[in-house]
């Protein structure tokens, strides 16, 4: 059995707005009344002598004030007053419809191609029956575009140029007023619907589904009316429904073509604040454990994927921050490890990027402080690694601290160890000053050394 | 390959199919029990998903489920360690060490810093394309004559950089690496020794006239390769 529909869900709420009105032929009416019923009675216009718009609830007094305007009328103003909460009708103040917008009682008059509409009350230039005589409930008003008759173009109505009878009013979907990036989670517009069609809950009600996303609790998350929402980083904008069969669904929001924001707070080097714009290429945690590219499951099951935070730059298995913790984080490879904070990454207010370091030759005379891996995995002490070493007693004194240098004579450059035990050495990240010379090698150098001096072994 | 003809198993043990998604993604070529030697580009990154790659090794045919099934071992790989800067090789430490049959051998590799004299005919081995010319999903082999750099460099008109890193071979129209080959070995011979010299890299159209395939030249990179075998193992 459906429980009855809550008529709250027809009005957009203002908390602490007080209309006032300078026009003394506008009505109102009063009475003690509970929220509900006082938007139930404005809803029907029950015992009502005018078509009632909106209406105040005065919390202190815990009494009903019904309105025959709303803030879009001429005189009328706005004012603060902390005990009274201004409950609008929906239908009246939005500029948007829903499907084909048949409950449209906005104050557009003009059609898509810029023609001002007949009023509907008049027969000229075109006659026609849509009087608002013989159409009550239509709110056949003014020359305000309506849709009587339910066209699937939406809101429509009679030109004043003889030779076009009628046109829509192309009044935009609701949906479609304001886009959305990324998951939403900044969509403020006016969608009321799921995907399906079914209505949203208002966020503070809790019914006919309970739940903790209370706008006094997330006062940030824009938890207004019964609005298409994201507090939680869902795919995208959702809502409770009305159904009670059915808790939540998504909203089908229009997706913004670019992302303006973009780029503006974007660092690569280092991070600002928690670094949720952070777009680097460290893929290491600060214990030299790789992270778990974003895409994988493997080792460690987890819903941060591209797919499910598409503005987030999950790529590959660079550290970031999806979720606004303190900092950039990723997924380890390390099975033992689930998550860990790349503290690695300098904050870019304390610590400049480090400036670019090259080497020359085969970096053997290299004695820059460098001590990464090419990856970004910290290098280990030399001294703690001299027994994996070969490198002779000379060789042994250039070998400081944890830097890169290249006892071995590398020809690819500097390396060190690490203590990583699934990248135990690596080359580091620097490179040659200058481009090698011998990119061609001359016709009289070939190399007189066999490759065939192999012996097998066991 | 394009041209050539067709393998027998025992002729080419130490190639490997990488698989991704298990269909043949590129070849390459087993130089220890637990190691292959490939192409970077076979991997979206040094840090790829590798839940959906394994390599093959021990068969001849892509789709049999016959007789040749039971020779097949399939391994999965642990880790992928890029090569030096610009070299384009990785090596794939697979998840156990292959078992040494008589289908499945491990290739030794060149001493290095050593070269193949100009002209000699060696040997490239792979599952990819064959642009009509048969015997696709069956492991073929194509005989290609080592081009120096000079000259290899003059045929490429300089727009590709054919350094001391690099070798080429081939040359000739409608015998060749093609896609799918990528990773695999170039395996010169000396008596019955053999020896893997090159791996084939992603390159610029399959088996053209007057354009060699290029190679990444093993020798120059065998430092490399051992010092990862003396760190990793």
């Amino acid at each position: 059995k459906h429980p009855r529909r809550n008529s709250l869900h027809d009005y957009r709420k203002s908390d602490g707005i007080h209309l006032f009105k300078t026009d003394s032929s506008l009505l109102t009416k009063s009475k003690s009344l509970s929220e509900v019923k006082c938007a139930r009675r404005c809803s029907r216009n029950k015992g009502l002598s005018f078509i009632c718009r909106a209406f105040h609830f005065d919390q202190k007094t815990r009494k009903c004030h019904w309105l025959s305007f709303d803030s879009n009328t001429p005189g009328v103003k706005k004012e603060q007053d902390f005990s009274f909460d201004l409950y609008e009708k929906k239908d009246y103040t939005r500029e948007c419809i829903i499907g084909e917008g048949s409950s449209y009682k906005g104050i557009k008059s003009v059609t898509k191609t810029g023609l001002k509409c007949q009023a509907w009350a008049s027969s000229v230039p075109h006659d026609h029956n849509f009087l608002p005589s013989r159409f009550k409930r239509k709110d056949l008003k003014e020359n305000y575009c309506r849709n009587p008759n339910n066209e699937t173009s939406g809101p429509w109505c009679y030109t004043t140029d003889p030779d076009i009878r009628h046109q829509s009013c192309e009044i935009p979907q609701c949906s479609e007023v304001e886009c959305m990036t990324c998951n939403g989670e900044n969509y403020r517009g006016p969608m009321d619907h799921t995907e399906t069609g079914k209505e949203c809950q208002r966020w503070d009600l809790t019914r006919p589904h309970k739940h903790t996303f209370h706008p006094k609790r997330y006062p940030d998350k824009g938890l207004n009316d019964n609005y298409c929402r994201n507090p939680d980083n869902r795919l995208r904008p959702w809502c409770f429904t009305l159904d009670p069969q059915t808790p939540w669904e998504y909203c089908n929001i229009k997706v913004c073509d670019v992302n303006a924001k973009t780029d503006i707070d974007t660092t690569t080097k280092c991070f600002r604040g928690q670094g949720e714009q952070y777009r680097g290429t460290v893929a290491v945690t600060p214990d030299g454990v790789q992270c778990q590219r974003w895409d994988s499951q493997f080792p460690h099951n987890h819903s941060y994927t591209p797919e499910n935070y598409k503005c987030q730059d999950l790529r590959e298995n660079y550290c970031r921050n999806p979720d606004g913790a303190e900092l950039p984080w990723c997924f380890t490879v390390d099975t033992k490890v689930r998550t860990a904070f790349c503290t690695n990454i300098p904050r870019c207010d304390t610590e400049p990027p480090a400036t670019e370091e090259c080497f020359e030759g085969n970096g053997e005379e290299y004695r820059g402080h460098l001590s990464k891996t090419r990856s970004g995995v910290p290098c280990a002490m030399w001294e703690d690694n001299l027994d994996r070493s070969s490198a002779t007693n000379s060789e042994i004194a250039s070998l400081e601290n944890n830097f890169c240098r290249n006892p071995d004579k590398d020809k690819h450059g500097p390396w060190c160890y690490t203590n990583n035990s699934s990248v135990p050495w690596d080359y580091c990240m620097i490179k040659p000053c200058k481009p090698s010379s011998n990119v061609i090698p001359t016709k009289s150098d070939p190399s007189q050394i066999s490759c065939f001096r192999h012996k097998r072994i066991r | 390959i394009v041209g050539g003809a067709p393998v027998k198993i025992k002729e080419a043990s130490w190639m490997v199919s990488i698989q991704k998604g298990n269909s043949h993604w590129c070849g390459g070529s087993l130089v220890r029990e637990d190691w292959v030697l490939t192409d970077k580009q076979c991997f979206s990154s040094c840090v790829p998903d590798l839940a959906e790659y394994s390599v093959w090794m021990g068969f001849l045919h892509l789709n049999d489920t016959g007789r040749e099934e039971s020779e097949k071992q399939v391994l999965k790989i642990s880790h992928v360690v890029c090569g030096p800067e610009g070299s384009n090789l990785a090596l794939l430490k697979l998840s156990g060490a292959a078992l040494q049959t008589e289908n499945v051998r491990t290739i030794p590799l060149p001493v290095t810093g050593c070269a193949i004299p100009e002209h000699t005919n060696c040997t490239m081995y792979g599952w990819g394309e064959t642009k009509g010319t048969g015997h696709d999903g069956i492991m073929k082999v194509v005989q290609l004559p080592i081009v120096s750099n000079e000259r290899c460099n003059a045929y490429h008109r300089g727009s590709l950089p054919i350094t001391e890193s690099r070798l080429c071979a081939g040359g000739k129209r409608d015998e060749g690496v093609c896609e799918k080959d990528y990773g695999g070995s170039l395996v010169c011979e000396e008596g019955d020794f053999k020896v893997v010299v090159g791996v084939s890299v992603h390159g610029r159209g399959c088996a053209r006239s007057n354009r060699p395939a290029i190679f990444v030249n093993v020798p120059y990179y065998a430092e490399w390769i051992h010092k990862v075998f003396k760190y990793y193992s």
